[in-house]
């Protein structure tokens, strides 16, 4: 463990709570992209299969059931208690356009081809693009609520901090893995528009609002 | 490359 990943694995226990504090206190999930929040619930679900199977420390084991707990209390809310908050209509990003591709090549490149490793594989590359459908519903909608894109700011900074964790633990540990290096520089790409209005308007008090 | 390690992060 190193000071990144710990960071990293705080900032993405906030995001979560984060979006779970929004959607519970204004009691709608108005502006979150229900096909993000399904497509983590299968990262976890896919990679966190041998919770039960491979103990690594109580840490860790804490930490993924809180992931998974968390992910489908996300989608309970979303899609059953406040279903009627849900904005389908700006949510309409093709979730099969990532999947499929995902899921194919997770069975081409792979470390080993086993059920386990492929599906490990196979929530590596679907949580690089999981984020896709969001951005995109905010670019729909032009705008996000602050406490949504203080969400946002924390699952992108999760994998940036990853990113250094990888740095740091090839430099003193000899530890590579380029599968989980390029999917997370993928993912953390993604955010960089967001990053950027992020910064120079939320950061100044202004609500995140896209360019017309 | 890759050191076998256990799949030790979340």
């Amino acid at each position: 463990m190193n000071v990144f990943r710990l960071t990293g694995d705080i900032a993405h226990l906030l995001a979560i709570i984060l979006l779970l504090m929004k959607i519970w206190k204004t009691r709608s999930c108005a502006g979150v992209s229900g096909k993000s929040q399904m497509m983590f619930a299968l990262v976890f679900t896919t990679r966190y299969l041998d919770l039960i199977t491979n103990f690594i420390s109580l840490y860790n084991t804490t930490m993924k059931m809180i992931f998974i707990a968390s992910s489908y209390g996300t989608l309970y809310l979303m899609f059953l208690k406040f279903r009627a908050t849900y904005d389908s209509n700006h949510d309409t990003f093709r979730m099969e356009f990532l999947v499929v591709p995902v899921a194919g090549l997770s069975f081409l490149v792979n470390h080993d081809f086993s059920p386990l490793e492929i599906l490990w594989t196979f929530s590596i590359y679907l949580e690089s693009v999981a984020i896709l459908p969001q951005l995109f519903m905010i670019s729909k909608t032009g705008e996000a609520e602050t406490i949504t894109s203080h969400y946002l700011f924390a699952l992108g900074s999760y994998r940036a901090l990853y990113i250094l964790n990888w740095v740091y633990r090839f430099y003193f540990e000899g530890f590579f893995d380029l599968i989980a290096v390029v999917a997370g520089c993928v993912q953390t790409v993604l955010y960089c528009d967001f990053f950027y209005l992020y910064i120079t308007k939320v950061w100044k008090g202004k609500k995140l609002t896209l360019p017309a | 490359k890759k050191k076998k390690g256990k799949k030790d992060e979340l």
